[in-house]
């Protein structure tokens, strides 16, 4: 464990707390992307199916906490406040994402087992999981304020993990080829929206896309 | 290294 790691998973949960602080609050669950939080489900389920492996406490339990707030999520969005999601803004296509993924890990794997080609696919799947919300935002051209802290946090902890991954390199000579190439992706997916929340959110503005 | 045995990143 490392500063930079520490971190990264530190903002992660804290998107988590702030996803559903928004939903909360506002009793609604309008402007967040109902596709991207059931492929953050699946790539919790699928990543975390080595549950029971010994690593850690904070291991475990982070892996625990994963899977369970992310299906949390899926009740909250698909029933408790079903009235105030509209699926008409939400119309990204996951199949192509899920099936690309899959063919992806299929072949760029480090070892063809079950386990290690859905470990792949989940890694794969995270990096294209904000697309859908991405996608939603663009169509809407503007965002709560709270969602886009949402989505900094969020963004933050893939950042923060790209630092980590240099720093790992360098102390422990870790080399882990297809979470670096996936987590560059990922994090470079954010960077318009790091610009604009720069821009607009921290002065004061409403996110608003240009 | 075997990467399978190391997953040790959430």
């Amino acid at each position: 464990m490392n500063f930079f790691r520490l971190t990264a998973d530190l903002m992660h949960l804290l998107s988590i707390f702030v996803l559903l602080l928004k939903i909360q609050k506002t009793r609604s669950c309008s402007g967040i992307s109902f596709k991207t939080q059931l492929l953050y489900a699946v790539v919790f389920v699928t990543r975390y199916l080595d549950l029971l492996k010994w690593i850690s406490l904070y291991n475990t339990l982070m892996k625990i906490f994963f899977i369970a707030s992310s299906i949390y999520i899926l009740y909250l969005m698909k029933i408790k406040f079903r009235a105030t999601y509209d699926p008409s803004q939400d119309t990204f296509r996951i199949e192509f994402l899920l099936g690309a993924c899959l063919l992806l890990a299929l072949v760029f794997n480090y070892t063809f087992t079950f386990i290690e080609v859905l470990w792949t696919f989940s890694i794969y799947l995270e990096a294209v999981a904000i697309l859908p919300q991405l996608f939603m935002l663009s169509r809407t051209g503007e965002a709560e304020t709270i969602t886009t802290h949402y989505l900094f946090a969020l963004g933050a902890y893939r950042g923060l993990y790209l630092l980590n991954w240099i720093w790992r390199f360098y102390t422990e000579h870790h080399i882990d080829w297809i979470v670096w190439v996936a987590g560059a992706i990922q994090t470079a997916l954010y960077s318009d929206f790091f610009y604009i929340y720069y821009k607009k959110v921290l002065h004061g503005q409403k996110f608003e896309l240009p | 290294k075997d990467k399978t045995k190391d997953h040790d990143e959430l």
